[in-house]
């Protein structure tokens, strides 16, 4: 079941490494920007966003104005598997709320996904579309199942699944990111 | 099969990226570097360690002292599923020979081999040590045909399979490289 390699591949390749380093990044972020970053609502956890349809696009600002690339957090270099400081970065994006109000955050989608949404793609890589909405599901509930065991990531992340059947709305990521960061209040 | 989906996604996310612009990022490279840098039996091409025991190092050189790290060749920068300008970049290793002439090349392990030996590490993951074996060969073969396949990569790697039966020799790995530097001329 390849959403299952690809779970633990995200968590024993990249999360594992990152989801510890995170804090003392925002924290040397909020160092050398403008005051008042990081507040109020907003989060120091890793937004990761799961979309159903496996829909990953590159740039957050594309897909809902109400979302704002601020800046990146400092990058971290690790010398992994021959790579010597192989860079490891986040992206800060503000969300604005109807009240034009900004909320940072640190959001990124989980990459994999585009792994599962190129296979599909693929014909020689063995599963198409029908099974793709499957292998989200379980690369969700596998990652979930993952994170919920690992003391080194505990509270320092959390999962966004994203329901694909909203998207006529203009703000629907915005929305969808601004629900999670009110209920962690 | 773990090894299957490992073997796209390496594939997917980061050789068909990567392996097109390779070409570009060695002219960029020698133009900055000692003269003479990439010449002779020198390679252009990407060398992708596979140890069928998938015991990794961080650093080539601590697993031979005929190895040196010479320098990262420039960073790529993508924008990567809401990481703006994640960064890929390569090491390139100087091999040297029983002349003691030194040989560069482009060279890391397969990271995804990594998470097949954590997996085999960790009990919930699913598999063990026995089966790691075959994962690897699995991964290996997967890789193969689907390069083979590729337009975008065609004559820009080279699969090194590493069998770990000659570890005492110290310097089975810079030999093992040289001998494929060698074919290749
Ligand atoms: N958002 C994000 N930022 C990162 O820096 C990052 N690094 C890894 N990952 C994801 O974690 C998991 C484990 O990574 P691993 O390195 O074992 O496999 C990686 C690795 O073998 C190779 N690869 C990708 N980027 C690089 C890179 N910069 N240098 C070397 N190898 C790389 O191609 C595989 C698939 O990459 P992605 O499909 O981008 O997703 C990976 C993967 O799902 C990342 N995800």
């Amino acid at each position: 079941n390849v959403a299952h390699g690809l779970a633990w591949s995200f968590y024993l390749g990249y999360l594992r490494l990152v989801l510890p380093r995170l804090e003392n990044s925002i924290v040397a972020f909020r160092a050398s920007h403008q005051a008042g970053c990081f507040q109020g609502r907003s989060s120091r956890k890793l937004l990761i966003l799961i979309p159903l349809n496996a829909n990953i696009a590159h740039k957050l600002e594309d897909e809902d104005d109400n979302i704002r690339f601020y800046d990146n957090l400092p990058n971290s270099e690790i010398d992994r598997a021959g790579v010597r400081g192989r860079v490891y970065k986040h992206s800060v994006y503000n969300i604005f709320d109807e009240n034009g109000k900004g909320h940072q955050c640190v959001a990124e989608y989980a990459t994999p996904l585009l792994t599962l949404y190129n296979m599909s793609q693929e014909s020689s890589a063995g599963f198409g579309e029908p099974e793709r909405r499957q292998q989200v599901l379980l690369f969700y509930r596998t990652l979930r199942d993952i994170l919920e065991q690992s003391l080194e990531c505990r509270n320092r992340y959390r999962l966004i699944l994203l329901n694909d059947d909203h998207e006529e709305d203009p703000h629907f990521l915005s929305k969808a990111i601004l629900r999670h960061l009110q209920q962690q209040e």
